[in-house]
C-alpha cells in the first residue's frame, strides 16, 4: 500500500497542436515529457520505505542506472488496455500511423512488444508498483558502494511481490517468477531507447532539458 | 557527483 500511495499523478505532454508531426518534434516531446516525468520518478523514489536510508550516492547510482526502465514501465502500464497503442502520457498516444510519421517505428514496434509481454501476463497495478521498485534496486551492483543495504531493500521488495501473489493468485504459483523474468526485456528495450535519444543528441536537432541529458550522459 | 548536479539536488531536497 505504501506503494501504491507513492504513485505520482497523472502526466500530461500538451504538445503544441500547431506544430507538424515530424521526427524532431515528437522526440522533442518525449524529451521534454521524460524530463518531467524524471523530476517525479525522483519524488516516487524518495517514497519506497528504505530508499532514502541508502547513502545519496547509492541513491543516485539507482536512479541513474534504472530511470529509463521506470520511465518504460510507467508507458506500458498506461498502454497495457489499449491496442496498438502507447500511452506515453494521457494526452500522447502513439499508434502505428503516428510512430511512423514521427519516425518512431522501431521503437514504437519494441515497446508494444514488451506491452504485449505484460498483457499475457495480466499485470495488474499492485504488481506494477511493485516490480517498478525492483527495477530501481536492480541497477548494476558493481556502481553500489553498499551492495547489503540495496540487496536488503531488493529482498523486502522481492518478498512483497511473492506474498502478494501467493495471496491473491493461488493458482498461478510459478506468477511472481514469471514476472522477474520480463525484467531481461524491459532492460534490452530501454537501452534501445536510450541510444535513439543518444543518436539524437549526437545530430543536435533536438532541445533536450538539463535534467534529462545528465541522466542520459550517465547510461 | 557533480557532473550530475539536478539529480543530486532533487535527492537532497524536497521536490
Amino acid at each position: 500500500s505504501q506503494l501504491l500511495m507513492a504513485e505520482p499523478e497523472k502526466i500530461y505532454a500538451t504538445p503544441d497542436p500547431g506544430l507538424p508531426e515530424t521526427d524532431i518534434n515528437a522526440l522533442s516531446t518525449l524529451c521534454e515529457l521524460a524530463d518531467r516525468e524524471l523530476v517525479l520518478t525522483i519524488g516516487w523514489a524518495k517514497h519506497i520505505p528504505g530508499f532514502s536510508s541508502l547513502s545519496l550516492a547509492d541513491q543516485m547510482s539507482l536512479l541513474q542506472g534504472s530511470w529509463m526502465e521506470i520511465l518504460l514501465l510507467g508507458v506500458v502500464h498506461r498502454s497495457l488496455p489499449f491496442q496498438g497503442e502507447l500511452v506515453y502520457a494521457e494526452d500522447y498516444v502513439v499508434d502505428e500511423l503516428r510512430s511512423r510519421v514521427c519516425g518512431l517505428r522501431d521503437l514504437y514496434l519494441c515497446t508494444l512488444h514488451l506491452v504485449h509481454r505484460y498483457r499475457t501476463l495480466r499485470l495488474d497495478k499492485e504488481e506494477y508498483v511493485t516490480l517498478k521498485a525492483l527495477v530501481l534496486t536492480n541497477a548494476d551492483l558493481l556502481r553500489i558502494e553498499d551492495v547489503q543495504s540495496v540487496q536488503r531493500l531488493q529482498d523486502l521488495l522481492q518478498d512483497a511481490l511473492h506474498d502478494y501473489d501467493s495471496n491473491q493468485y493461488r493458482e498461478e504459483p510459478r506468477r511472481a517468477g514469471q514476472l522477474l523474468l520480463t525484467l531481461p526485456l524491459l532492460r534490452q528495450t530501454a537501452s534501445k531507447v536510450v541510444l535513439h535519444f543518444h543518436r539524437a543528441r549526437a545530430q543536435g536537432t533536438v532541445s533536450m532539458h538539463k535534467l534529462f541529458l545528465e541522466m542520459l550522459e550517465a547510461k | 557527483q557533480e557532473k550530475h548536479r539536478i539529480l543530486h539536488k532533487l535527492l537532497q531536497n524536497g521536490n
